[in-house]
Protein backbone atom coordinates (compact mmCIF):
# COMPACT_ATOMS: atom_id res chain seq x y z
CA UNK A 1 0.00 0.00 0.00
CA UNK A 2 2.82 2.39 0.89
CA UNK A 3 4.49 1.68 -2.44
CA UNK A 4 1.25 2.12 -4.32
CA UNK A 5 0.82 5.50 -2.61
CA UNK A 6 4.26 6.47 -3.98
CA UNK A 7 2.97 6.74 -7.52
CA UNK A 8 -0.68 7.76 -7.34
CA UNK A 9 -0.64 9.92 -10.46
CA UNK A 10 0.99 7.77 -13.07
CA UNK A 11 -1.71 5.17 -12.98
CA UNK A 12 0.76 2.32 -13.02
CA UNK A 13 0.63 0.41 -9.75
CA UNK A 14 4.06 0.55 -8.15
CA UNK A 15 5.30 -2.95 -8.80
CA UNK A 16 8.48 -4.80 -9.61
CA UNK A 17 10.53 -2.73 -12.10
CA UNK A 18 10.34 -5.41 -14.86
CA UNK A 19 6.57 -5.67 -14.61
CA UNK A 20 6.26 -1.93 -14.41
CA UNK A 21 8.39 -1.53 -17.56
CA UNK A 22 6.22 -4.01 -19.46
CA UNK A 23 3.10 -2.20 -18.30
CA UNK A 24 4.52 1.14 -19.45
CA UNK A 25 5.54 -0.28 -22.86
CA UNK A 26 2.03 -1.67 -23.29
CA UNK A 27 0.63 1.73 -22.29
CA UNK A 28 2.86 3.48 -24.86
CA UNK A 29 1.68 1.16 -27.67
CA UNK A 30 -1.96 1.59 -26.69
CA UNK A 31 -1.59 5.37 -26.46
CA UNK A 32 0.05 5.78 -29.90
CA UNK A 33 -2.39 3.42 -31.66
CA UNK A 34 -5.32 5.21 -30.04
CA UNK A 35 -4.08 8.62 -31.18
CA UNK A 36 -3.52 7.30 -34.72
CA UNK A 37 -6.97 5.67 -34.55
CA UNK A 38 -5.45 2.34 -35.52
CA UNK A 39 -7.05 -0.85 -34.14
CA UNK A 40 -3.64 -2.54 -34.27
CA UNK A 41 -0.23 -1.84 -35.76
CA UNK A 42 -0.31 -2.03 -39.60
CA UNK A 43 1.09 -5.17 -41.25
CA UNK A 44 4.62 -4.98 -42.62
CA UNK A 45 4.49 -2.24 -45.28
CA UNK A 46 5.62 -2.45 -48.93
CA UNK A 47 7.77 0.70 -49.03
CA UNK A 48 7.96 2.56 -52.34
CA UNK A 49 11.20 2.37 -54.31
CA UNK A 50 13.95 4.72 -53.26
CA UNK A 51 13.83 6.52 -56.61
CA UNK A 52 10.08 7.14 -56.40
CA UNK A 53 10.35 8.35 -52.81
CA UNK A 54 13.24 10.73 -53.47
CA UNK A 55 11.47 12.22 -56.50
CA UNK A 56 8.21 12.66 -54.56
CA UNK A 57 9.97 14.37 -51.66
CA UNK A 58 11.80 16.67 -54.07
CA UNK A 59 8.54 17.60 -55.84
CA UNK A 60 6.77 18.21 -52.50
CA UNK A 61 9.57 20.46 -51.34
CA UNK A 62 9.51 22.42 -54.60
CA UNK A 63 5.73 22.79 -54.32
CA UNK A 64 6.09 24.04 -50.74
CA UNK A 65 8.72 26.61 -51.73
CA UNK A 66 6.45 27.88 -54.51
CA UNK A 67 3.52 28.20 -52.08
CA UNK A 68 5.67 29.85 -49.43
CA UNK A 69 7.17 32.25 -51.99
CA UNK A 70 3.73 33.21 -53.30
CA UNK A 71 2.14 33.59 -49.83
CA UNK A 72 4.81 34.02 -47.16
CA UNK A 73 3.50 32.82 -43.78
CA UNK A 74 0.32 31.51 -45.32
CA UNK A 75 -0.72 27.93 -45.96
CA UNK A 76 -2.68 26.56 -48.82
CA UNK A 77 -5.98 28.34 -48.25
CA UNK A 78 -4.96 31.65 -46.81
CA UNK A 79 -5.00 30.62 -43.17
CA UNK A 80 -2.05 31.23 -40.90
CA UNK A 81 0.20 28.24 -40.20
CA UNK A 82 -1.74 25.87 -38.01
CA UNK A 83 0.15 24.41 -35.08
CA UNK A 84 -0.56 21.14 -33.30
CA UNK A 85 -0.73 23.07 -30.01
CA UNK A 86 -4.08 24.31 -31.30
CA UNK A 87 -5.21 20.75 -30.66
CA UNK A 88 -6.18 19.98 -34.27
CA UNK A 89 -4.16 17.02 -35.47
CA UNK A 90 -2.94 17.49 -39.06
CA UNK A 91 -1.92 14.75 -41.49
CA UNK A 92 0.26 14.82 -44.60
CA UNK A 93 -0.24 11.74 -46.79
CA UNK A 94 1.98 10.54 -49.66
CA UNK A 95 0.26 7.83 -51.70
CA UNK A 96 1.91 6.07 -54.68
CA UNK A 97 -0.21 4.71 -57.53
CA UNK A 98 -1.10 1.05 -57.91
CA UNK A 99 -1.39 -0.10 -61.53
CA UNK A 100 -4.97 -0.86 -62.58
CA UNK A 101 -6.49 -2.25 -65.76
CA UNK A 102 -5.33 -0.80 -69.10
CA UNK A 103 -6.37 -0.96 -72.76
CA UNK A 104 -4.59 0.13 -75.97
CA UNK A 105 -5.61 3.73 -75.33
CA UNK A 106 -6.32 4.04 -71.60
CA UNK A 107 -4.52 3.36 -68.31
CA UNK A 108 -6.02 3.15 -64.82
CA UNK A 109 -4.16 3.98 -61.59
CA UNK A 110 -5.49 3.37 -58.05
CA UNK A 111 -4.76 5.37 -54.85
CA UNK A 112 -5.93 3.96 -51.51
CA UNK A 113 -6.43 5.98 -48.31
CA UNK A 114 -6.74 4.39 -44.89
CA UNK A 115 -10.17 4.41 -43.31
CA UNK A 116 -8.68 5.59 -40.00
CA UNK A 117 -7.54 8.86 -41.53
CA UNK A 118 -10.31 9.21 -44.13
CA UNK A 119 -13.05 8.65 -41.58
CA UNK A 120 -11.99 11.34 -39.11
CA UNK A 121 -10.42 14.15 -41.13
CA UNK A 122 -11.27 16.74 -43.73
CA UNK A 123 -9.08 17.36 -46.74
CA UNK A 124 -7.25 20.70 -46.85
CA UNK A 125 -5.50 20.06 -50.16
CA UNK A 126 -4.73 17.14 -52.51
CA UNK A 127 -2.49 17.17 -55.58
CA UNK A 128 -1.99 14.46 -58.22
CA UNK A 129 1.50 14.31 -59.79
CA UNK A 130 1.79 12.71 -63.26
CA UNK A 131 4.91 12.38 -65.43
CA UNK A 132 4.26 12.46 -69.19
CA UNK A 133 6.38 10.71 -71.82
CA UNK A 134 7.47 12.86 -74.79
CA UNK A 135 4.65 12.81 -77.40
CA UNK A 136 5.76 11.14 -80.65
CA UNK A 137 4.23 13.89 -82.79
CA UNK A 138 2.92 17.33 -81.78
CA UNK A 139 0.70 18.01 -78.81
CA UNK A 140 -0.94 14.84 -77.42
CA UNK A 141 -4.58 15.20 -76.26
CA UNK A 142 -5.22 13.38 -72.96
CA UNK A 143 -8.40 12.98 -70.90
CA UNK A 144 -7.83 12.61 -67.13
CA UNK A 145 -10.84 11.14 -65.36
CA UNK A 146 -11.17 10.77 -61.56
CA UNK A 147 -13.38 7.78 -60.78
CA UNK A 148 -14.82 6.73 -57.45
CA UNK A 149 -16.56 3.60 -56.25
CA UNK A 150 -20.32 4.08 -56.67
CA UNK A 151 -21.82 3.66 -53.17
CA UNK A 152 -25.00 2.29 -54.76
CA UNK A 153 -23.40 -0.49 -56.79
CA UNK A 154 -20.31 -2.15 -58.30
CA UNK A 155 -19.67 0.50 -60.96
CA UNK A 156 -17.52 3.60 -60.80
CA UNK A 157 -18.76 7.16 -61.00
CA UNK A 158 -16.83 9.96 -62.70
CA UNK A 159 -16.00 12.61 -60.11
CA UNK A 160 -14.28 14.91 -62.61
CA UNK A 161 -12.82 14.95 -66.12
CA UNK A 162 -9.99 17.17 -67.37
CA UNK A 163 -8.78 17.58 -70.97
CA UNK A 164 -5.03 18.21 -71.31
CA UNK A 165 -2.62 18.70 -74.22
CA UNK A 166 0.86 17.36 -73.55
CA UNK A 167 3.51 19.24 -75.52
CA UNK A 168 6.63 17.59 -74.04
CA UNK A 169 7.87 15.15 -71.43
CA UNK A 170 7.71 16.27 -67.80
CA UNK A 171 5.68 16.46 -64.57
CA UNK A 172 2.14 17.81 -64.40
CA UNK A 173 0.10 18.46 -61.25
CA UNK A 174 -3.67 18.35 -60.88
CA UNK A 175 -5.65 19.67 -57.92
CA UNK A 176 -7.86 16.76 -56.83
CA UNK A 177 -8.90 18.13 -53.42
CA UNK A 178 -12.65 18.06 -54.09
CA UNK A 179 -12.57 14.48 -55.43
CA UNK A 180 -10.52 13.20 -52.48
CA UNK A 181 -12.73 15.09 -50.02
CA UNK A 182 -15.88 13.42 -51.37
CA UNK A 183 -14.01 10.11 -51.28
CA UNK A 184 -13.15 10.54 -47.60
CA UNK A 185 -16.78 10.20 -46.68
CA UNK A 186 -17.07 6.77 -48.29
CA UNK A 187 -16.67 3.21 -47.08
CA UNK A 188 -13.66 2.37 -49.26
CA UNK A 189 -11.68 5.58 -49.77
CA UNK A 190 -10.05 4.54 -53.04
CA UNK A 191 -9.44 6.97 -55.93
CA UNK A 192 -9.07 5.67 -59.51
CA UNK A 193 -7.39 7.89 -62.12
CA UNK A 194 -8.10 7.00 -65.73
CA UNK A 195 -5.85 8.43 -68.48
CA UNK A 196 -7.32 8.13 -71.97
CA UNK A 197 -5.79 9.09 -75.33
CA UNK A 198 -7.32 9.00 -78.86
CA UNK A 199 -7.13 5.62 -80.62
CA UNK A 200 -3.92 5.97 -82.62
CA UNK A 201 -1.83 7.56 -79.83
CA UNK A 202 0.43 5.55 -77.50
CA UNK A 203 0.25 5.57 -73.69
CA UNK A 204 0.97 9.03 -72.19
CA UNK A 205 3.02 7.50 -69.36
CA UNK A 206 6.70 6.59 -69.87
CA UNK A 207 6.86 3.03 -71.26
CA UNK A 208 9.89 2.13 -69.13
CA UNK A 209 7.90 3.48 -66.16
CA UNK A 210 11.11 4.07 -64.27
CA UNK A 211 10.46 4.22 -60.57
CA UNK A 212 11.42 7.84 -60.23
CA UNK A 213 8.57 8.85 -62.56
CA UNK A 214 5.84 6.88 -60.80
CA UNK A 215 2.58 8.84 -60.27
CA UNK A 216 1.71 9.87 -56.69
CA UNK A 217 -0.76 11.94 -54.67
CA UNK A 218 0.11 14.35 -51.83
CA UNK A 219 -2.77 15.23 -49.51
CA UNK A 220 -3.01 17.45 -46.43
CA UNK A 221 -5.83 16.64 -44.04
CA UNK A 222 -6.90 17.91 -40.64
CA UNK A 223 -8.84 16.20 -37.88
CA UNK A 224 -12.42 17.39 -38.00
CA UNK A 225 -12.90 20.10 -35.36
CA UNK A 226 -14.53 18.42 -32.38
CA UNK A 227 -17.93 19.91 -31.61
CA UNK A 228 -17.48 22.53 -28.89
CA UNK A 229 -19.12 21.72 -25.55
CA UNK A 230 -19.94 25.01 -23.89
CA UNK A 231 -19.78 24.88 -20.09
CA UNK A 232 -21.77 27.52 -18.21
CA UNK B 1 9.42 21.38 -13.06
CA UNK B 2 11.66 18.82 -11.39
CA UNK B 3 13.01 15.59 -12.93
CA UNK B 4 12.77 12.54 -10.71
CA UNK B 5 16.00 11.25 -9.18
CA UNK B 6 16.62 7.78 -7.87
CA UNK B 7 14.90 8.40 -4.56
CA UNK B 8 12.60 11.32 -5.33
CA UNK B 9 9.41 11.25 -3.33
CA UNK B 10 7.94 14.66 -4.16
CA UNK B 11 6.09 15.43 -7.39
CA UNK B 12 8.50 15.21 -10.32
CA UNK B 13 8.78 14.13 -13.99
CA UNK B 14 9.84 10.52 -14.55
CA UNK B 15 11.65 10.06 -17.87
CA UNK B 16 10.65 6.93 -19.81
CA UNK B 17 11.90 6.28 -23.36
CA UNK B 18 10.17 3.71 -25.59
CA UNK B 19 12.58 2.47 -28.28
CA UNK B 20 10.42 1.42 -31.28
CA UNK B 21 13.02 -1.21 -32.16
CA UNK B 22 12.56 -2.77 -28.70
CA UNK B 23 8.80 -3.17 -29.32
CA UNK B 24 9.22 -4.28 -32.95
CA UNK B 25 7.64 -1.19 -34.49
CA UNK B 26 10.69 0.10 -36.38
CA UNK B 27 9.39 -1.41 -39.66
CA UNK B 28 6.28 0.77 -39.88
CA UNK B 29 7.33 3.89 -37.93
CA UNK B 30 9.88 5.63 -40.13
CA UNK B 31 10.68 8.48 -37.71
CA UNK B 32 11.43 9.11 -34.83
CA UNK B 33 13.28 6.11 -33.34
CA UNK B 34 11.28 6.18 -30.13
CA UNK B 35 8.79 7.98 -27.92
CA UNK B 36 9.54 9.86 -24.69
CA UNK B 37 6.57 8.66 -22.69
CA UNK B 38 7.55 10.66 -19.59
CA UNK B 39 5.06 10.72 -16.75
CA UNK B 40 4.44 12.55 -13.48
CA UNK B 41 4.91 10.80 -10.16
CA UNK B 42 5.41 11.69 -6.50
CA UNK B 43 3.64 13.18 -3.53
CA UNK B 44 1.83 16.50 -3.36
CA UNK B 45 1.53 17.27 0.35
CA UNK B 46 -0.60 20.23 1.25
CA UNK B 47 2.19 22.75 1.61
CA UNK B 48 3.29 22.32 -2.02
CA UNK B 49 -0.20 21.97 -3.44
CA UNK B 50 -1.08 24.20 -6.41
CA UNK B 51 2.52 25.12 -7.09
CA UNK B 52 3.61 23.97 -10.54
CA UNK B 53 6.91 22.22 -9.89
CA UNK B 54 8.73 23.06 -6.65
CA UNK B 55 9.19 26.83 -6.63
CA UNK B 56 11.99 27.49 -4.18
CA UNK B 57 11.75 31.08 -3.01
CA UNK B 58 11.32 32.93 0.29
CA UNK B 59 7.73 33.88 -0.48
CA UNK B 60 6.89 30.33 -1.38
CA UNK B 61 8.43 29.07 1.82
CA UNK B 62 6.32 31.49 3.87
CA UNK B 63 3.22 30.62 1.88
CA UNK B 64 3.94 26.94 2.44
CA UNK B 65 4.28 27.43 6.21
CA UNK B 66 0.95 29.25 6.30
CA UNK B 67 -0.68 26.50 4.31
CA UNK B 68 0.78 23.74 6.43
CA UNK B 69 -0.29 25.57 9.59
CA UNK B 70 -3.75 26.33 8.31
CA UNK B 71 -4.56 22.63 8.07
CA UNK B 72 -7.20 23.64 5.59
CA UNK B 73 -9.44 20.88 4.38
CA UNK B 74 -6.77 18.49 3.20
CA UNK B 75 -8.07 18.26 -0.33
CA UNK B 76 -5.98 15.77 -2.34
CA UNK B 77 -3.47 17.50 -4.55
CA UNK B 78 -2.20 15.52 -7.51
CA UNK B 79 1.08 15.47 -9.44
CA UNK B 80 0.11 16.21 -13.06
CA UNK B 81 1.73 17.44 -16.31
CA UNK B 82 2.07 21.21 -16.44
CA UNK B 83 3.72 21.40 -19.86
CA UNK B 84 3.38 19.02 -22.86
CA UNK B 85 4.39 19.02 -26.53
CA UNK B 86 3.34 17.13 -29.69
CA UNK B 87 4.84 13.86 -30.91
CA UNK B 88 5.70 14.10 -34.65
CA UNK B 89 5.34 10.71 -36.34
CA UNK B 90 6.22 9.60 -39.88
CA UNK B 91 4.78 6.13 -40.54
CA UNK B 92 3.41 3.67 -43.12
CA UNK B 93 -0.35 3.19 -42.88
CA UNK B 94 -2.21 -0.01 -43.77
CA UNK B 95 -1.99 0.76 -47.49
CA UNK B 96 1.74 1.54 -47.30
CA UNK B 97 1.03 5.22 -47.80
CA UNK B 98 3.52 7.45 -46.00
CA UNK B 99 1.75 9.58 -43.38
CA UNK B 100 3.17 12.42 -41.30
CA UNK B 101 1.21 13.70 -38.33
CA UNK B 102 1.84 15.72 -35.13
CA UNK B 103 -0.09 14.23 -32.21
CA UNK B 104 -0.74 17.06 -29.74
CA UNK B 105 0.16 16.82 -26.01
CA UNK B 106 1.92 13.46 -26.21
CA UNK B 107 5.23 14.31 -24.49
CA UNK B 108 5.31 15.57 -20.88
CA UNK B 109 7.92 18.27 -20.38
CA UNK B 110 7.21 19.22 -16.76
CA UNK B 111 5.02 18.27 -13.80
CA UNK B 112 3.48 20.10 -10.88
CA UNK B 113 0.91 19.80 -8.08
CA UNK B 114 -2.73 20.66 -8.68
Amino acid sequence: AAEAAWCPACGVAASAPGTQRDALLALAKQSILAKLRLPARPKVPQPPSRGALLTALRMMRAQRWDTAAAFPGMLRDGRGPLRPEMGLQEYEILSFAESGSSTSHSVRLHFRFSQEVAGTTEILQATLYLFWAAPSRGAQPITVRLLQPDPAGPNMTVASETQLEVQRSGWTTLDIGAAVQSLFGQETPRLTVELEVPEDWESPLPSNHSDSHWPFVVAQAQARTPHRVHRR
Amino acid sequence: GVDCGADSRMCCRQEFFVDFKEIGWEDWIIHPEGYHMNYCAGLCPLHVASIPGLAASFHTAVLNRIKAASAAAAVGSCCVPTQRRPLSLLYYDRDSNIVKTDIPDMIVDSCGCT
